[in-house]
């Protein structure tokens, strides 16, 4: 089973073309094993990009150098999943 | 388990099992009204299992709703199980569905990929696509909203088997594509094909592979701006709409094109919420909000549909 400690979601707002077009170069670096969960195409719309762990220095460092903004919207993946178990589990127990 | 769809949790996820098992609960609950139809295996050989509400003759014109066809979106099955229950339990009860009912036919597939769907209940949360082995490539998986046949192979999709969007080697090459296209093509009566997704709150109609407008776009912009504001009257969750290349991206072999091209007017894509902060992982207590919400929206469609027979 994969799990996702560590792992965030990140919701980037990208104020122009030139931002979008970074962050298009970003989803291009396959190493980084990014999973944009809502594509760079419009400076309407948010990104969305859940980066695994060990990505996650770089990518920051990328987007602070480039002073695209961001916000953490999920701060451990496995955490929330976690929760969604717990859930589940307890339904069935109920 | 749950004995009866009365006592099923609708404000909790399930496993593909009790999804099943709750169609069968429906069906047996509901004889005259449900009945569930096979439209075929999906690649790793589980059923492709359809709810069909009708109460009457056969070939009535039809509405068509599947859910869950991207395997992480788990909102979108757990919203169509809660909109089969509404159903059943509307009909004969709410004049409004009961009018639907008594002129067209409902088809709602819950779990469109089934394959996909038990893969993130057992391995990966994360994942998507369909659970292909892709020759020569180590990356497993078809992306079913790039594999329909109007578009295919466009710009919006991707030829790399490790993409998320990954088109597949052909179009209808995915079982759980083609079982889909050979139910339409039989039936030769569907009026309406609603396709439910997340997240990203948008109803998005044709087309998604060009920025050339559809026939009916301004038909489908009205009803579309009409679904929404019911769907925001409830809980105040704000959709956007218009046409997917429009409004999100260039997605090329997607279904709505797809279906609106056999001739199926009121083809629509609905993502649905998250409000901004979970994404995929909504949680379970949004999901009768979300349903709920939907419900207003598909009822408008559904209405519309009734009303203007073509």
């Amino acid at each position: 089973k994969e799990t996702f400690e560590g792992h965030q979601v990140l919701r980037i707002t990208a104020k122009d073309e030139v931002e979008i077009s970074l962050l298009k170069e970003l989803s291009g670096q396959e190493d980084l094993q990014l999973d944009f969960w809502m594509d760079p195409v419009d400076v309407s719309l948010p990104v969305d990009v859940r980066v695994p762990f060990h990505s996650l220095q770089a990518v920051r460092a990328f987007l602070g150098y480039h002073e695209i903004h961001y916000e953490i919207m999920i701060q451990d993946l496995q955490d929330l999943l976690d929760k969604e178990q717990r859930e589940m589990m307890r339904s069935r127990v109920f | 388990q749950p004995r009866t769809t009365d006592d099923y949790d609708y404000a909790n996820y399930h496993t593909l099992s009790e999804i099943n098992s709750f169609m069968d609960m429906l069906v047996e609950e509901n004889p005259k009204l449900v009945s569930k139809i096979v439209i075929g295996k999906s690649y790793e050989g589980r059923e492709l299992n359809v709810l069909k509400f009708s109460t009457g003759a056969t070939k009535r014109p039809g509405i068509w709703i599947d859910t869950g066809i991207h395997a992480r979106e788990w909102i979108t099955p757990a919203s169509g199980t809660w909109f089969a229950k509404k159903i059943a339990t509307d009909y004969g009860r709410d004049p409004a569905l009961t009018a639907i009912l008594d002129k067209l036919d409902i088809f709602l597939e819950l779990v469109t990929n089934p394959d996909g769907y038990e893969y993130t209940h057992t391995t990966n949360r994360m994942w998507r696509k369909t659970r292909r082995i892709n020759t020569g490539s180590s990356c497993v998986g078809v992306d079913p909203n790039r594999n329909w046949g109007t578009g295919f192979g466009g710009a919006g999709s991707s030829s790399n088997p490790c993409s998320e969007t990954y088109r597949g080697p052909s179009a209808y090459s995915e079982p759980e594509v083609r079982s889909i296209v050979d139910f339409t093509k039989s039936h030769g009566n569907l009026k309406a094909f609603l396709t439910i997704h997340s997240y990203s709150q948008m109803m998005l109609y044709p087309y998604g592979d060009t920025s050339i407008p559809c026939v009916d776009e301004v038909e489908l912009d009205e009803l579309a701006l009409k679904a929404a504001t019911d769907l925001e009257s409830l809980y105040g969750t704000k959709y956007t709409f218009g046409s997917t290349f429009n409004t999100i991206y260039q997605a090329s072999g997607v279904t709505t094109d797809w279906a609106y091209d056999q001739g199926i007017k009121y083809s629509y894509t609905f993502e649905l919420r998250d409000n901004g902060y979970y994404g995929f992982i909504l949680p379970a207590n949004q999901i009768i909000p979300t349903a709920e919400e939907t419900w207003l929206a598909l009822m408008v469609i559904m209405e519309h549909t009734k009303n203007n027979p073509y």
